[in-house]
């Protein structure tokens, strides 16, 4: 992109994560402020390299939940790299993001969605529809439009980030499960119950085939057992396989743990809405045993 | 709340600005 950071300021930069990581952040910020009154003297104010130096004390800020200050600094930031590196470089996408995700954390999602969207178009033009980095800021995107209840945008961009992860990045990539958490949550929203139980599904299916290598009377998924628990319970035949295994069912399966995690409950919570309590309980202490 | 407070905290940074 024809801009490298000098290694002067990649050295100041190491520094001031040195001082933040210490929580010193009253030698950190006037560090970054006297570096910056520095190199607007020597450079002007419309140098890639000032764009850098606020960057790196719009982290600081951030950093101390300062959001509206790192903003105001990302801000201009942003106004410098559009004037100096182009309209369409990638730091101008990255730029956007961060403001995004800045306005976001502060719950200004009708200021952040714009900024969100031209960050998407540059990374759409610059990498191709259907590069990973597209991927993410789709994901950013639907998460903020599902902070404003737009559940219809939210599908389509979950949905387009979803191809694109498991066509470049592979079913077993976590970010696979992650979005298809999220997508679930948007079809919950939307009253499509069937839909979200399906990708619950499909994603503990996955964990379980990467776990076992297959789905068959042997090795089926937990929420195959889950399932076959209620119907044998209706019909008061009980299943005497303890709760424990499903644990170690889990245990075994340490794929996306944190996610498969919130699958279970969230499919838990779902089997409990349809009055499938037996299910429901099963997936409920297997998610507790592997916590 | 609680779940747009998640959202919140998933929304991915992208340090590629300040990377080298």
């Amino acid at each position: 992109g024809g801009y490298e950071i000098p290694a002067r300021l990649r050295t100041l930069h190491n520094l001031v994560i040195q001082y933040a990581s210490q929580g010193r952040y009253e030698v950190a910020v006037p560090l970054c402020k006297q570096a910056l009154e520095d190199l607007e003297k020597t450079s002007g104010h419309d140098h890639p390299d000032v764009a850098t130096m606020l960057n790196i004390l719009a982290l600081v800020y951030r950093d101390q939940n300062k959001y509206k200050e790192a903003a105001h600094l990302l801000n201009d930031a942003l106004s410098i790299r559009e004037k100096t590196l182009g309209k369409d470089h990638p730091a101008v996408a990255a730029t956007l993001n961060n403001l995004a995700v800045l306005y976001g954390k502060r719950g200004k999602y009708r200021e952040a969605e714009p900024l969100c969207k031209r960050a998407l178009e540059i990374r759409e033009k610059v990498l191709g529809k259907d590069h990973p980095d597209v991927a993410k800021q789709l994901n950013n995107l639907a998460l903020l439009c599902q902070n404003q209840g737009k559940y219809d945008e939210v599908e389509y961009y979950y949905c387009r980030a979803l191809e694109i992860y498991q066509a470049r990045l592979g079913p077993d990539d976590p970010n696979v499960a992650k979005t298809k958490n999220n997508l679930a949550s948007c079809y919950l929203k939307q009253g499509k119950f069937k839909a979200a139980e399906q990708l619950y599904k499909d994603i503990l299916t996955q964990a379980h085939v990467k776990e076992f290598g297959s789905v068959d009377d042997d090795h089926k998924p937990i929420w195959m057992h889950a399932e076959e628990r209620e119907e044998m319970s209706k019909t008061s035949h009980n299943d005497s396989t303890p709760y424990s295994e499903y644990g170690g069912w889990y245990k075994a399966c340490r794929v996306n743990s944190p996610t498969v995690n919130t699958t279970l409950r969230n499919l838990g919570a779902l089997y409990r809405r349809q009055g499938k309590l037996e299910a429901a309980e099963t997936l409920e202490e297997c998610a507790m045993r592997s916590r | 709340d609680q779940q747009n407070v998640n959202r919140q905290q998933q929304l991915e940074w992208d340090d590629s600005t300040l990377t080298y």
